[in-house]
């Protein structure tokens, strides 16, 4: 399903280069369950955004579906992300503040769905249902916990049925018996047909995955 | 230093009241290094900003330092937080957006300080150095990983040298060895006699601690 070819991605700030990715290769099968690991600053989240088709690498090709992306329109892209990928941000404050966990979750749906309005809904409730949520539905972030924001961003990536996750640091704020909730819901996603790729700095949790990709300092080790 | 007598918070929206806090009721003294562990939506964060003068309880009495702070107004408040308190929060997005980290740490030294403004850049730089970001002090948090902006958050907690620390889930997204560095820096300061309250769910952390206070459903357990 992907495949990444000598990826680099250098951020410019000015005159100033930050290198963040150093060649990385590496390919991710259909139905796998990786986890991808690596210190504060590493590379994993710029990884991850261009494995979800947020961002562009530097240079280097990212075959999704042996569909080389990088050559694809903004628009194109949007597309991709909209129909195949759900993404689970490291920060979870790109929920919409001042809508509610119901409608942040419906969000995903909106565009192009041919589902009814009802079914649209009754999908939105029944993912929160599984984090846990159903009796968050009507709250806002900012009247949510940490973690419970985390599962509405989870639930938000889940709600679309794609056919990549892309969660990053999905369970930094939780305890551990909701972050065992949230992997027992990725595993039973994966035992459908649905590839994951979690980033994480928790052992307990990178065990749940069948490889580990390690990052150090923009390379893979 | 802190004494909680009999603490309830009940969040009201609209007609819905959602109760946080039952009646919690302990002590922290002077120099203590305590971890306050729970579920998500056990009333951690609730209890960290009550103890951070950031919000007022619903009815019960906070003694801090001997004085009710419940009777206080919020320019009191405020005051307080200024000059006592040092809060870590659990969502680093409450950096400014537009300010350089270096900025960012700089902001609690600008009320009232006695430092001139080269030892007060000093001091930014020297806390920023502590948390392993001095090659990064003029970036903005979007030009930072997830985990340099809790470094970012922490140092700006640190940099008033503040008798009470609170920090809610500091290293939720931090790898390992980040994490150790920060404990080490906690457990030097709790040496140098700062108090600390840490909110964790990870026993790993709670393990430097000498106390762990367990919330269930907005009880102490
Ligand atoms: N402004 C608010 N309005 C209504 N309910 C709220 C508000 N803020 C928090 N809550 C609710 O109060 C409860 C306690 O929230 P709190 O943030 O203290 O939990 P927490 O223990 O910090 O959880 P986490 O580990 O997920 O961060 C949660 O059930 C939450 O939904
Ligand atoms: N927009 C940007 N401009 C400049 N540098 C950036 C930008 N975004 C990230 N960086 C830098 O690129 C490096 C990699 O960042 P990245 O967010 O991928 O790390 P990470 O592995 O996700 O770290 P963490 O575990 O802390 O979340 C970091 O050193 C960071 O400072
Ligand atoms: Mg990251
Ligand atoms: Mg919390």
């Amino acid at each position: 399903l992907i495949s990444l070819e000598n990826i680099t991605k250098i951020y410019r700030m000015g005159e100033v280069e930050i290198p963040a990715l150093h060649g990385v290769t590496f390919h991710i099968d259909t139905g796998e369950l990786v986890a991808i690991m690596g210190s504060s600053g590493s590379g994993k989240s710029t990884l991850l955004s261009i494995l979800g088709c947020l961002d562009r690498p530097t240079s280097g090709r990212y075959l999704l579906d042996d569909q080389d992306v990088t050559m694809l329109s903004g628009d194109a892209l949007a597309r991709i992300r909209n129909r195949k990928i759900g993404f689970v941000f490291q920060n979870f404050n790109l929920l919409l503040a001042r809508t509610s966990a119901l409608e942040n979750v419906e969000l995903p749906l909106l565009y192009g769905s041919r589902l009814s309005n009802r079914e649209k809904r009754d999908r939105a409730v029944s993912v929160l249902r599984r984090v846990g949520l159903e009796e968050r539905l009507r709250h806002h972030p900012s009247q949510l916990s940490g973690g419970q924001q985390q599962r509405v961003a989870i639930a938000r990536a889940l709600v679309n049925r794609p056919a990549l996750i892309l969660a990053d640091e999905p369970t930094g704020n939780l305890d551990t018996k909701s972050s065992r909730e949230i992997m027992a819901i990725f595993k039973e996603l994966n035992a459908e047909g649905i590839t994951i790729a979690v980033v994480t700095h928790e052992e307990d949790i990178a065990r749940y995955a069948q490889r580990v990709i390690t990052l150090r300092d923009g390379e893979v080790v």
